[in-house]
């Protein structure tokens, strides 16, 4: 096969010729799901007007509802021992991506490495990551509330008026502190984040999470100064974690997909500390 | 009580709204760093006190020093760690915060590819060592020699509670150990 797979016994993936993400099997079923890396360009407005403002450290605001694609062909190298099998994914200079799969887990963890944005055209960049799985989750998404109970979301809907957004994509993102999850009948996928994020479901099946950004306008809400690091030079590099869950959608009580998620949204903001002790001197027999 | 109140007094400076949303300047946001990092800095030093305390049982061999140093590494999100990048034998210690055990994969960045890990029996764990990935080696400000990441799985890790684990690079290990990729796909 011309095709990639790493995984175990709970969790697999799987990876086309052009080095994405196609496929999960998970939970005794195998759906498609891809994932990729996307831009925004941040809005460039007059701040004198409260409605044309920029895009900037207060206010996600893309100056069209396009994306802009980080790369069409991903450069792979697999590795696969007895405790992990990893993909690295280079997507283009500024983004690269692991995709690993730990023996005993059952989720995939996707570390991505993003930065320094590049702006020599003059653009703001807002960088975001796209799972796009078949599940039919008819504009419905949730969206955790500072990590405790899940916040029922409707694409282009509020709860207490009738609205009409005239921006779709900014109008319809959410804070994420640390989950984000959609589901239909049958399947059900979630994304744990290691830290806040802006997220989003655009379309039915996806989910969508902002990982850096890097922009040359102030919004003029208060900062006073444009989000764009200059103080590192070249801008930053941001290093992160997203956990995918995939599952079915409704299981047994006890040992829910919801459950597993909940145990390891812990475990991710919570990891055990490390302490690091020099042991030149001391044989093994010496230190036990 | 002045490390620990260092502390207390950064987080309470973090609850501020614009440390919470990133909508400080950018001077300010590398004053939050630096504050965070001292106090950490300092909070080492209680840690390392009472780390010490909870490891000198009154079996302990007169071999190894009263006290020991433990560090941290704060640039482990970059797979960077002088102590571990830089000694043959070193002790990983794992304080579980949490308040029921937990298995967690640790990921050790280190210079070489052959190592060995033992856990608080003496018993020996297996382990497997990938490359660090080729667009964090490059990243331009990285100060590290790391060029692999050692993994293996601390089982059992005991509610608010530590584990101490023990690796060493043998003077002899097979070459098979060097992590390759897998033969490309086409």
């Amino acid at each position: 096969s011309s095709l990639t797979r790493i995984g175990n016994g709970n969790i697999k993936l799987t990876f086309d010729t052009n080095g994405f993400l196609s496929e999960v099997t998970a939970d005794g079923m195998t759906r498609q799901l891809s994932q990729e890396f996307l831009y925004y360009e941040g809005a460039i407005g007059n701040n004198a007007e409260f409605l044309n403002r920029s895009s900037g450290a207060y206010i996600f605001r893309p100056k069209a509802d396009k994306v802009f694609f980080a790369s069409d062909r991903v450069a792979i190298e697999v590795y696969k021992g007895p405790l992990v099998q990893e993909v690295h994914q280079k997507f283009n200079d500024w983004v690269s991506q692991v995709v690993r799969i730990y023996k005993q887990s059952n989720h995939a963890e996707f570390e991505w490495l993003v930065g320094p944005i590049p702006i020599e055209d003059h653009m703001g960049k807002e960088v975001i990551t796209r799972f796009k799985s078949d599940i039919e989750s008819d504009g419905i998404f949730y969206t955790d509330s500072n990590g405790r109970e899940m916040l029922k979301r409707q694409r282009n809907h509020r709860e207490t008026w009738n609205v009409k957004l005239q921006e779709r994509v900014s109008g319809n993102y959410y804070p994420v502190t640390t989950k984000i999850a959609l589901e239909d009948t049958t399947a059900r996928m979630a994304i744990l984040t290691d830290r806040a994020q802006g997220g989003s479901s655009l379309q039915d099946g996806e989910l969508e999470l902002m990982v850096h950004r890097r922009l040359l306008h102030d919004d003029a809400f208060g900062v006073g100064e444009a989000l764009n690091e200059t103080e590192f030079g070249e801008g930053l590099i941001a290093r992160g974690k997203h956990h995918l869950f995939f599952g079915q959608s409704d299981r047994r009580p006890g040992v829910s997909l919801k459950a597993m998620e909940r145990l390891l949204q812990l475990q991710t903001l919570l990891p055990a500390w490390k302490f690091f002790s020099n042991m030149t001197a001391y044989s093994s027999d010496q230190w036990l | 009580d002045p490390h620990l109140n260092f502390m207390r007094e950064t987080m309470g400076i973090m609850q501020h709204h614009d440390a919470v949303t990133g909508t400080e300047k950018q001077k300010v946001a590398l004053d939050y760093a630096k504050r965070l990092s001292v106090a950490l800095r300092a909070c080492s030093t209680n840690m390392r006190s009472t780390l010490n305390q909870l490891s000198s049982g009154k079996n302990r061999s007169t071999a190894v020093p009263a006290a020991l140093e433990f560090k941290t590494c704060t640039l482990l999100n970059i797979s960077s760690c002088a102590l571990s990048e830089t000694n043959t034998r070193f002790a990983l210690t794992l304080y579980n915060p949490l308040a029921h055990e937990t298995d967690e994969y640790i990921r050790i960045p280190v210079a070489d590819y052959k190592y060995a890990v033992l856990d608080p029996t003496g018993k020996s764990l297996p382990t497997q060592v990938v490359p660090v990935p080729n667009a964090v080696a490059k990243i331009k400000y990285r100060r590290s020699i790391a060029q692999y990441e050692l993994i293996f799985l601390a089982a059992k890790l005991p509610a608010v509670g530590y584990r101490t684990y023990y690796i060493e690079k043998p003077d002899i290990a097979p070459d098979d150990l060097k992590p390759g990729p897998a033969p490309k796909k086409t």
